[in-house]
C-alpha cells in the first residue's frame, strides 16, 4: 500500500509547497511512483509543476465535494513517476460546503481507500496543505500515515508549532489512530545567521529525532524553480537545494525500508 | 475618526504580521495613537508586541464571538501610543462558530463603529490578517478603509495577487463600498536577486502607482525583533528593516494629509 505523507504546517510559507513538489520529485527520480494531491486552494504546488490555472477542469475539489472516484482526477505531470490531482480556488469554499456532512473529516481517507489498491500502484503519496488548521489540513491528517512539518527557521515558526503537536494529537486520539510525525524538516536555514542556528538547537534539543538530520539550505534556485514549472531537480540539479532534498528523500526511504 | 487599515495576504508568510507591528510602532514613533487589532489565531502580532500567550484573558475572540465591547478587549503594549487587541488560537474556529448569523461578515466593523468615536482617539487602526481568505480576513475587509497587501517579491506571491484582488472587488461591491487599495508593499526584497529585481518591475508595470515607493529589504534584524518582543525601531533603530518602515508610515501619512 502507498505511504501517506501530509505536509503540513498553520504558519504560512515555511516551504510547505516547496518541500512538496521536490520532494515528491526526488522520490519519483529514485524510481519510485508518486501521486502529489494539492488540497489548498492557491494552487501552487499544481502550478509549480506546470498545470496551468486554466487547464483544472478535475481537481481536488470534485474529490471532496461531489466525491468522483479518485482516479479520474489523476493526471500526468511532465516528471516520469509523478502524478498529480490539481486544486483550484473553488477549494476555499469546502469548510463552509461540508458543514452539514457528518463524515466531513475523512471524505480524503475514504476517496484514497475506495480505490483499490492494485489501481492505485504509488509507493508515495503526498498532500500539500494550506496554511491553516482547517478542514482540508483535518482532511489530509485522517487520511495519512505520517505528517512531515516543515519548520522555518524563524521565531515566529516555532511558536506555532506546538498548537500542530496538539492538533495531530486530537486527530490520533478522534479519528487516525496511526498517525505519526514523519519528520520535522528544518528548512531556509542560513548557516551564517544566528537565529537559523539557535532555532536548530532548540528543535533538535526539544523534539530530538523527530527532526530530519537533513536540512533544507535557503537556496534561490528553490524559489526560481517553479516561475519555470518544474521542481529545483530539473531546474539546477547541482544547486543545493536539489541535493537537500534528494537527501531528504533517501533519508524518509531508509526510515521506511 | 480613525483611519482603518487591513493587511491581507493569502499568501502565507509574506510579511503580514512583520508589517503591521512595524508600520503600527512606526506611526506612533511619528505621534499617532494606533491600535493593532489580531485577527490571526495564530497570535504572532500579540507575542511580536509583548503579550504572552498565556495572558490573553480578552482577545479578538471575545469581539466577534461574545459581541463584547471594544474598549473591554483593548491593552496597552510597551510601546508609548500603540494599543492592541491580542488574539488567540480559539479565534481558528470563528468560521465555524459564525456560520448560522446572517452578519457575519460586519461583525468587526459593528464592534469598531458601535464604540463612539469619541471614546476612540485613535488616528490608525491596523488589523493584522490571517494568511487565507476566511470569515476573519473578510470581517477585516469588511471593517476597513483600505487594504495594505504585503508582496513578497517571490513567484508563487505574485499568483495569489489576482485572487485577491478579486475578493476585495467583490466587497467592495457588496458590503464596503468605500473599501479601496492602500498600496501593495514589496517585502523580502533583495535587490542582488534577480527574482525580487523581476517581480519588482512586474508589479509596478502592471499596478502602477497601487504599489508603495517605499520597499521593505530582507533584513534579519526583522526577523529578530520579535523574540525580544518589541517592534524593530525598538530593536535596533538603525537598521534598514526599522528606516523601511518609517519611511513607509510617513509615505502613507502624506497619501493620507
Ligand atoms: N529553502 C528555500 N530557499 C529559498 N527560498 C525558499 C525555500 N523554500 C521555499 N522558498 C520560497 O519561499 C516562499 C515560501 O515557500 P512555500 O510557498 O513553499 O511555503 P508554503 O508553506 O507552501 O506557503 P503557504 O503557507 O502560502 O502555503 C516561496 O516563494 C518559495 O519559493
Ligand atoms: N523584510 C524581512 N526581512 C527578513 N525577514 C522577514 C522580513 N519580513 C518578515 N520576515 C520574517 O519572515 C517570516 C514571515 O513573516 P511574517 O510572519 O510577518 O509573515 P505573515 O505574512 O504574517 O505570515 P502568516 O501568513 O503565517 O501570517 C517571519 O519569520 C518574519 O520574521
Ligand atoms: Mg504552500
Ligand atoms: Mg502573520
Amino acid at each position: 500500500a502507498p505511504k501517506i505523507l501530509a505536509v503540513a504546517n498553520q504558519k504560512g510559507g515555511v516551504g510547505k509547497t516547496t518541500t512538496a513538489i521536490n520532494l515528491a520529485a526526488s522520490f519519483a527520480r529514485s524510481g519510485a511512483a508518486v501521486l502529489l494531491i494539492d488540497l489548498d486552494p492557491q494552487g501552487n504546488a499544481s502550478t509549480g509543476l506546470g498545470i496551468a490555472a486554466t487547464d483544472r477542469e478535475k481537481s481536488s475539489y470534485d474529490l471532496l465535494i461531489d466525491k468522483v472516484n479518485l482516479q479520474s482526477v489523476i493526471r500526468r505531470t511532465e516528471i516520469a513517476g509523478l502524478d498529480i490531482v490539481p486544486s483550484t480556488v473553488d477549494l476555499s469554499s469546502a469548510d463552509i460546503e461540508l458543514i452539514s456532512n457528518e463524515k466531513r473529516l475523512s471524505i480524503l481517507r475514504d476517496a484514497i481507500r475506495l480505490t483499490s489498491i492494485k489501481e492505485l500502484e504509488y509507493q508515495y503519496i503526498l498532500i500539500d496543505c494550506p496554511p491553516s488548521l482547517n478542514l482540508l489540513t483535518l482532511n489530509a491528517l485522517v487520511a495519512c500515515d505520517g505528517v512531515l512539518i516543515p519548520l522555518q527557521s524563524e521565531f515566529f515558526a516555532l511558536e506555532g508549532l506546538s498548537q500542530l503537536m496538539l492538533s495531530i494529537r486530537e486527530v490520533r486520539q478522534t479519528a487516525n489512530p496511526d498517525l505519526r510525525i514523519e519528520g520535522i524538516l528544518l528548512t531556509m536555514y542560513d548557516a551564517r545567521n544566528n537565529l537559523s542556528q539557535q532555532v536548530e538547537t532548540d528543535a533538535r534539543h526539544n523534539l530530538g529525532d523527530l527532526v530530519f538530520s537533513t536540512v533544507i539550505p535557503r537556496n534561490v534556485r528553490l524559489s526560481e524553480a517553479p516561475s519555470f514549472a518544474m521542481p529545483v531537480l530539473d531546474y539546477d540539479p547541482k544547486s543545493k537545494g536539489a541535493k537537500a532534498y534528494l537527501s531528504l528523500a533517501e533519508e524518509i526511504m531508509a526510515r521506511n525500508a
